[in-house]
């Protein structure tokens, strides 16, 4: 259940297989191997034989150091770990590329189309609210017009009566 | 094949990003 | 045996995990073979220095190729090891992860179809916006129309109204009543001016 880092992984995956390494070039099989030197200089054999391990360890470590280095290793690794422990309660596989990039695209870009459809929507239905109380106001204007014009005429009426009236009363002044 | 595949991942990883700016440009553009 | 290229994983890590096992596995090789090397030259060395010795470089090259030999073997066993783990619980993306970039592709994955609808969708939603907005100037248009109409109605109405007020100013409360009012007047006046030059036609014959 403890979930081990990966560098940590890594780390003791690479001391493990030095130490096997080692272990497997033991002193006993470096003598056996070179039994007519170690018969020669047993002491010198020894000495050989440790500068030899400690050389290779010192330089399987640098290597490993620098493709750590090289590949950002020690943040990457550190990044997918927390990418690994967000998504641990997921059972099911993940998504992966499809191999059709346009397929994979569409699930990229769909939430913001659908985004826009959303926010055009509302765009929509606003300009609508607005142009209903628009045409209210237009329809209250033409009846605005309308009653003003009835008014207008109305007034025109009655002085167009006027006016006939005056000429009858000039017509009856003129005759008397 | 190697590099192949390290490009391949490599657009994978940005492209949809980049296209996705374009995309984003042209929606603002279009509401704009 | 088909290769799983480990794209998801190069996707991550900018390598493939295989080309990664295999610069550090060239690496390790290349240090034991070096290793092996400077033991070699050692010991040629330190046999140079002593006089009379039997012991010749090819028999030191054997060893080494022994003891070289038993040890690459154990080293690519090892290797191969080590390379599972790192394949399997270092390098990888473990199969129910999603990188971040991908997080779009959590929710739901969309068909063609889908896709094409709701491009439609949304140019027809553009279209009606445009129409509504087409609406809304001519609303507006016509509400500015409708400012100018009914000023110059009510300019007209104005004009009645003042000119009723100049008929009031002058006594007349209602133009039209005082006008009818006038005409009745008028009838009277001359219906009297009528009897009056009767009565006189009268007087001058009696």
């Amino acid at each position: 259940s403890t979930t081990i880092s990966r560098l940590k992984l890594l780390d003791t995956t690479v001391d493990t297989f030095l130490q096997k390494l080692i272990a497997a070039g033991s002193y006993q099989r470096f003598t056996d191997c070179y039994k007519c030197f170690y018969q020669l200089q047993p002491e010198m054999t020894q000495r050989i034989y440790d500068k030899f391990m400690t050389q290779l360890q010192t330089s399987v470590r640098e290597e490993i150091s620098d493709i750590k280095a090289e590949g950002n290793l020690e943040a990457v690794l550190n990044a997918l770990d927390t990418i690994a422990e967000e998504g641990k309660d997921r059972k099911e596989l993940a998504w992966r590329p499809s191999g059709k990039p346009e397929e994979d695209l569409r699930s990229t870009l769909m939430p913001y189309f659908l985004q826009q459809r959303d926010a055009l929507q509302r765009c929509v239905r606003k300009q609508e609210a607005e142009n209903r109380q628009l045409a209210g106001a237009v329809l209250a204007g033409r009846r605005q017009v309308e009653e003003l014009q009835l008014q207008g005429q109305a007034q025109w009426q009655a002085w167009q009566a006027l006016h006939r009236g005056q000429k009858e009363l000039v017509a009856v002044l003129r005759e008397s | 094949f190697d590099e192949i595949i390290v490009d391949l991942a490599t657009k994978r990883k940005q492209y949809p990003r980049k296209i996705l700016e374009c995309v984003i440009k042209i929606i603002k553009a279009k509401q704009e | 045996m088909s290769v799983d290229p480990m794209t998801y994983e190069a996707q991550f890590f900018g390598f493939t995990p295989q080309t990664c096992m295999l610069r550090i596995y060239i690496a390790f090789q290349d240090y034991l073979f070096e290793v092996m090397q400077a033991v070699e030259q050692v010991i040629l060395k330190k046999l140079d220095g002593i006089p009379n010795c039997e012991i010749t470089p090819v028999q030191i090259r054997k060893c080494t190729e022994k003891f070289l030999c038993f040890m690459k073997g154990r080293f690519d066993n090892l290797f191969v090891k080590m390379e599972q783990l790192f394949l399997q619980w270092i390098l990888r993306i473990p199969p129910n992860i999603l990188l971040p970039e991908d997080k779009s592709q959590e929710s739901h994955s969309y068909s063609e179809e889908e896709f094409q609808l709701l491009q439609k969708e949304i140019e027809q939603l553009q279209e009606k916006y445009k129409t509504e907005l087409c609406t809304k100037q001519a609303l507006l248009a016509e509400l500015e129309e409708q400012k100018l109409v009914q000023a110059k109605l009510r300019q007209t109405l104005t004009l009645f109204d003042e000119l009723q007020n100049v008929g009031r100013n002058h006594g007349t409360s209602d133009f039209r009543d005082s006008f009818v009012f006038l005409v009745q007047n008028s009838r009277k006046l001359q219906s009297i001016r009528d009897n009056v030059e009767k009565e006189s036609k009268r007087l001058k014959i009696s």
